[in-house]
């Protein structure tokens, strides 16, 4: 018989399974797109 | 292991009532090892329709799309967890890496703080995409600027607290406020994350943008 | 505490990592910094120090804000691996017994924390270092290392690829999901992963095949063992699915696979599975043409392609032991002597084996043993027929027919069951071994004199056999197709009393 604590740990398992954003690559050093930018010394700030 | 057990069987799995042993038993109840069987999951016997399967990874024969493999780009085993393309295995080849006079110095891998006045009028003729690309990829760099002057020249402003890049929409004056700060009107938004141009009613505060 | 202090070194190297590509010399520089200050120079140190990162690792996930990359420390902790795998001095220690000492330590803080939280215990971050792991692998391989400078620490690397998969392949069978169900999904993902199951495909030559054959058994092993009991868990039947995409995905990218593991898998996957067992027996090699089965006028004599013989990647013969000696010596020269000591053998179990089939639940004979007596049969008559005239072989006097014959005659109700369901998972897409298999089926069905008066009752398994496998959704194998319609097409067999008799079998084979 399924033992209830054996049917508990495969749900877990169920519910904390890896999706494709698990499976992708690693972002650790890719720059992030939204990283400050320079601000232009010399662009005038008009309206 | 005759057909008449298989047929029972099958019937079972079908979820319909199974046939008694004595057809004439009033006994409603289903036996214990029918009930079983019963809530057993059929699909690992009868199996299931494989289309939406197929059609999951693409495979699909009506789809006409020439032979490919499947499982260099399978996100996961399942659909429901498979929200988003995995990078695949690939390669850049080191002449994508090592570009040389196009944009970069001729030290390789390209360094881009040596401009030299080559890149200037090259900067000029690349579309908006491009310009937003090399912006976005080469963050602090001398092309970054190059290309910030560039966009500026098309009218494109940089808005620093959403940090993207916004345009008027040509074909709408925008309504300047009474005080003389801000403007209501639709602009065209360039959403780097997803890539593409989105239009926006918004009120733009002349203070927000470089 | 010395934690404390190694945690903060892990810190260093997960700022590091976020600031710089790893190919950097810097990196290098780090590690080289780490051995010389006795940080990881022994087992002991290293062991410590990869424990203290992947606790800090695995607590930074739970800790960490779900919107934000919590993968942060865990990659750098699988990138931390991969390059030490490039800078560490490997004179004193292979590579090979590195890895297995990193990853015995990973399964072990896995299992550690299983313990302590039980069915909170959460599989994605340790997912993750497996996956990163791969992704840094797969990067740093790519085009045989050419992002290794060091030209002799390029050679050991090209050297060392193949048996990076084997390792994680055999280390995938440590934390399978009949040791951690609690990492099920997860090794199911991991099993299929785009890093993983490719390569072990392409390892062919390599054992990487032998090694798949492995890990689909362990899962196999798994569902069986719950989906047996009454009422199947929903968890278990999603990863029945899952199992059956992953099928899919191998079908169409490789189904050499397939056709080559057929006899491995088929002894391992659970009776009931009838779908599963169908895609693999339908799998056929790619870019091979061959008549639509649906279509009436097929005739295997002319079909040119029935005359090559299929790639087994495990010869059955291994598993005849004691009795491949009477087996060969009855092919080669009949005698009932022979048959009696080959009967015996095939039905001697010593207890009943429990076994969720369609329509049975235990088993009375070596199940195994039958498979590879009729496949070994098979390769044989096969390769034989291309040596000798056909009909030498295709007859009901041949040895090999006779050997069949002498199986089910002689059989119980169970072993004659499984001995014509052992010829029917033979017949698959056309060639020399299909071919053999429907000309033993048709004679064994149309020849009633060879039955002593049972020919019904071998009738009635022939074409339950063959029923079993086109009654459940596609897809259906070639063979199975064709030699039911051969059976089908002959107006007596509607006549037959089995069928006759009830109205429900009647209405089926009429459908039909």
């Amino acid at each position: 018989k399924l033992s209830e604590e054996m049917k508990q740990e495969l749900e877990s398992s169920l519910l904390n399974c890896p999706d494709s954003l698990d499976s992708e690559v690693s972002k650790l050093n890719e720059f992030q797109l939204s990283q400050p930018h320079p601000t232009s010394i010399f662009f005038p700030s008009e309206p | 292991y005759g057909l008449q057990s298989l047929l029972e069987e099958f019937s079972k799995l079908q979820k319909k009532l199974p046939k008694h042993e004595n057809e004439n038993s009033t006994d409603n109840t289903i036996t214990e090892q029918q009930q079983q069987s019963n809530n057993r999951d059929n699909t690992m016997i009868t199996g299931v329709d494989l289309t939406p399967y197929i059609q999951s990874l693409n495979l699909d024969p009506a789809s006409k799309l020439p032979f490919h493999h499947v499982l260099e780009t399978l996100p996961s085993p399942w659909i429901e967890t498979s929200r988003s393309d995995v990078e695949p295995r690939h390669f850049i080849p080191e002449s994508f890496t090592k570009i040389t006079n196009v944009l970069g110095s001729p030290v390789s891998p390209p360094v881009f703080n040596q401009v030299s006045n080559v890149e200037q009028n090259k900067i000029s003729l690349f579309q908006d995409e491009t310009l937003f690309y090399l912006f976005y990829k080469h963050p602090a760099s001398a092309v970054q600027e190059l290309t910030y002057i560039e966009l500026r020249k098309r009218n494109w402003r940089y808005h620093k607290q959403l940090k993207v890049w916004l345009t008027k929409d040509p074909f709408m004056d925008p309504v300047v406020s009474q005080d003389g700060l801000s403007e209501r009107g639709r602009y065209v938004f360039f959403d780097p994350q997803r890539w593409e141009k989105v239009q926006k009613d918004f009120i733009l505060y002349y203070n927000a943008i470089m | 505490s010395r934690t404390e202090l190694l945690c903060l070194v892990f810190t260093e190297w997960i700022t590091l990592v976020q600031k710089i590509e790893v190919d950097h010399y810097i990196v290098k520089a780090f590690i080289k910094q780490l051995v010389d200050t006795h940080v990881i120079d022994t087992h002991e140190k290293f062991v410590e120090f990869f424990e203290a990162s992947i606790s800090l690792s695995v607590d930074a996930f739970k800790e960490s804000d779900p919107t934000s990359d919590v993968f942060v420390s865990i990659d750098a902790l699988a990138k931390f691996f991969v390059q030490l795998l490039i800078y560490l001095d490997f004179t004193e220690e292979s590579r090979k017994d590195f890895s297995s000492l990193v990853l015995t330590t990973f399964v072990l803080n896995m299992t550690n924390d299983h313990k302590e939280n039980g069915k909170d215990f959460n599989e994605r971050p340790y997912f993750r270092f497996l996956s990163i792991l791969l992704c840094e692998w797969e990067k740093l391989s790519c085009h045989n290392f050419i992002r290794v400078k060091d030209q002799t620490c390029r050679c050991e690397l090209i050297e060392f690829d193949k048996d990076f998969y084997s390792i994680f392949a055999s280390f995938m069978r440590v934390y399978q999901p009949l040791a951690f169900p609690c990492f099920a999904f997860a090794w199911v993902t991991l099993l299929s992963h785009r890093m993983v199951l490719p390569v072990l495909l392409r390892m062919k030559e390599e054992g990487g095949w032998e090694k798949l054959n492995l890990l689909f058994i362990d899962l196999f092993r798994f569902i069986d063992s719950y989906s047996r009991v009454g009422d199947v868990p929903d968890s278990i039947s999603v990863l029945y699915k899952g199992l059956l995409r992953v099928f899919l995905g191998v079908a169409n990218d490789v189904p050499e696979y397939f056709v080559e593991n057929h006899y491995t898998l088929l002894n391992n996957l659970p009776a009931s599975y009838l779908q599963l067992k169908n895609i693999i027996l339908s799998a056929f090699p790619k870019k091979l043409q061959f008549p639509n089965p649906y279509s009436a006028d097929i005739d295997m004599d002319v079909l040119e392609i029935c005359k090559k013989v299929p790639q087994v990647a495990y010869d059955p013969v291994q598993d005849l032991g004691t009795l491949k000696k009477p087996v060969d010596s009855y092919l080669r020269i009949p005698s009932s002597s022979l048959m009696r000591t080959i009967n015996s053998n095939v039905n001697a179990l010593k207890d009943l084996k429990k076994e969720h089939g369609v329509g049975f639940d235990e088993i009375a004979v070596n199940v195994k043993l039958i498979n590879a007596i009729v496949l070994h049969i098979g390769i044989e008559a096969a390769t034989e027929a291309l040596n000798t005239t056909k009909n030498a072989i295709f007859n009901k006097n041949s040895s090999y027919f006779t050997l069949l014959l002498g199986l089910i005659s002689n059989g119980s109700p169970s072993a004659k069951y499984h001995i014509i369901e052992a010829i029917v998972c033979q017949l698959r897409y056309p060639n020399a071994q299909t071919h053999f298999f429907n000309f033993v089926i048709c004679t064994m069905f149309f020849t009633d004199s060879l039955w002593d008066g049972n020919g019904a009752e071998v009738q009635e398994l022939i074409l339950r056999c063959l029923l079993e496998k086109l009654f459940v959704f596609k897809p259906h194998p070639w063979g199975v197709v064709v030699t039911f319609t051969d059976l089908l097409k002959n107006k007596d067999t509607m006549e037959l009393p089995f069928i006759k008799q009830s109205s429900e079998i009647q209405s089926v084979f009429k459908s039909l």
